[in-house]
């Protein structure tokens, strides 16, 4: 590691951000998320030093004022001297300590499409800001791997609640600012310093731990959002993009994309986007969420009853296994325990009508072909109706509802990136396999 | 051998993150070859790779990372009011 010489001569620094990623070009990172994802930057630095990091909020005229550490997200020439590059290049950059105006200031570029969560075709906001924060509080680049402080960015670093600075940044840190609770650098055993440990073995082909868990199906919930296909499971999901493509093989946490569900959800019943005015809504037991965007909006959770769906029996429906809108009549499909109800969902000025239509509900049966318990429905493609359960999806084609004969097809092989399976069966595990000179 | 703006676009780039010293327009001194390739050596050595002192492939890869934007040698006087760097 190097220093650059220069630290903060107080412990409790403070911090705000003037400006936001542009929502066109990051539109997965409300404002909120961005705070929580530099509140966790900051973490990673107060982990591992006696550092307090303190967010000084917006004032009423919408700027925030002050604050040792000021967050801007800015484009090309923005009057520091060190302008951005467009998309690529340059990603960031950080003023060391210092009593000028400008000490501790971190810009980002915001021409850089900026997400979290291990999208690997995007830049990880979490990676570069605890990067930057490192210089704002006096760490210049680092030559060693891993470190955080290394100038080329690297990927994303994964699990942000659960971050850990590799023993080269402590040890910079821990140089300029102490070690926190008193413990020597590089905590441990006073008498005997530890040494670094080796860097972990890197296996030849990189290991995919989500493999198990993506490629086996059975969903809680799928949907259709703004064009992109998202896969619920317990407390993750995946985000198959237009053209097919996952947008990573890791899959992201529902508590840090989704705003606003209870903390500790690891189910979801059923989603879908809500086409009158491109709200999504949650379904989960007995409740559901009205989402603008990625955050839930105030007021929610709601009583599921508000929808006034009764079974057969009279009774009123505690859950949803499946919701749509079926693109072939833009009406909305709300399935629960074998039965369905339709919707007509519109607009009345600023105001969604919802009206559940009369002679309802009905059985699934009448959507032939497909399975009657389904894990949820999306319209994909030109108005089809794609029905998932376990690791298979049906297609009806055009608004058909009774097709007699539905080939059911792969739901890991052709949203999610999973090999198919080996036609011939191979034995489990292969190590079992042996062969020798005369074998 | 690189191309002529391979070549100057690699100047720029050594020059813009502490490796080689900013062209002085008065001295118009130009960059020796040893200048260059000594400049090249501790930068493949500073990012972890081959040290050959070329513009290799990986080299000109590690180049096109998208990086942050402060020198890695400490040392440009207007980002710093003081320079001090010290060695593990």
């Amino acid at each position: 590691y190097a220093l650059s010489g220069l630290k903060w001569h107080k412990t409790d620094l403070t911090w705000s951000v003037h400006s936001y990623p542009s929502p066109s070009l990051s539109p997965g990172l409300p404002n909120t998320l961005v705070d929580s994802i530099l509140t966790y930057a900051f973490k990673a630095w107060s982990d591992a030093a006696p550092l307090t990091f303190r967010q000084l909020k917006i004032d009423s005229r919408g700027a925030a004022t002050g604050g040792d550490i000021r967050v801007t997200f800015a484009r090309l020439l923005h009057d520091d001297g060190y302008p951005f590059d467009g998309q690529g290049g340059t990603l960031a950059h950080a003023f060391f300590p210092g009593r000028d105006e400008v000490a501790g200031d971190t810009h980002f570029d915001d021409h850089e499409i900026w997400s979290y969560g291990g999208q690997s075709s995007t830049t990880d906001l979490f990676t570069v800001a605890v990067h930057e924060f490192g210089h704002a509080l006096g760490l210049s680049h680092s030559s060693s791997d891993p470190s955080i402080m290394r100038p080329y960015y690297q990927g994303p670093v994964g699990d942000i609640p659960n971050f850990q600075l590799a023993l080269d940044d402590k040890l910079a840190i821990q140089q300029l600012y102490g070690v926190k609770d008193g413990r020597p650098p590089g905590g441990g055993d006073p008498v005997n310093p530890r040494l670094p440990s080796p860097p972990p073995p890197r296996p030849t082909q990189p290991s995919d731990p989500s493999f198990h868990e993506r490629c086996q199906g059975g969903f809680d919930a799928v949907a259709n959002i703004r064009g992109e296909v998202f896969f619920f499971k317990g407390a993750h999901f995946w985000r198959t993009k237009r053209d097919g493509s996952l947008v990573s093989l890791n899959p992201a946490q529902i508590k840090n994309f989704w705003i606003g569900l209870p903390p500790g959800t690891n189910k979801i019943d059923a989603v879908y986007e809500r086409k009158s005015d491109s709200r999504i809504i949650f379904f989960i037991g007995p409740q559901y969420w009205v989402f603008k965007d990625t955050v839930a909006m105030s007021g929610y959770p709601r009583p599921l009853s508000e929808w006034g769906m009764r079974t057969r029996s009279g009774q009123l429906v505690e859950r949803v296994d499946a919701a749509f809108i079926w693109a072939h009549n833009g009406k909305t499909y709300l399935f629960s325990s074998g039965e369905f109800w339709r919707f007509d969902e519109g607009r009345r000025g600023e105001q969604v009508t919802r009206q559940l239509e009369p002679g309802y509900p009905r059985d699934n049966s009448l959507w032939g072909g497909v399975p009657t318990h389904m894990d949820d429905i999306i319209s994909w493609g030109e108005g089809d109706a794609y029905f998932f359960k376990d690791n298979l999806y049906w297609v009806l084609k055009n608004g058909g509802l009774n097709q007699e004969v539905v080939i059911p097809k792969s739901t890991a092989v052709d949203w999610l990136r999973c090999p198919a399976p080996p036609a011939t069966s191979t034995p489990k595990i292969p190590k079992q396999c042996n062969c020798d000179l005369k074998g | 051998s690189a191309v002529p703006d391979q070549f100057s676009r690699a100047v720029d780039w050594l020059s813009r993150y502490g490796y080689l010293p900013p062209p002085d327009p008065r001295t118009s001194k130009l960059q020796t070859k040893e200048g260059m390739e000594k400049a090249i050596r501790v930068m493949q050595r500073f990012g972890g790779v081959p040290e050959t002192g070329q513009l290799d492939n990986e080299t000109l890869k590690l180049m096109s990372t998208p990086r942050c934007s402060l020198p890695d040698i400490v040392g440009s006087e207007d980002m710093l009011k003081r320079r001090r760097r010290r060695r593990r």
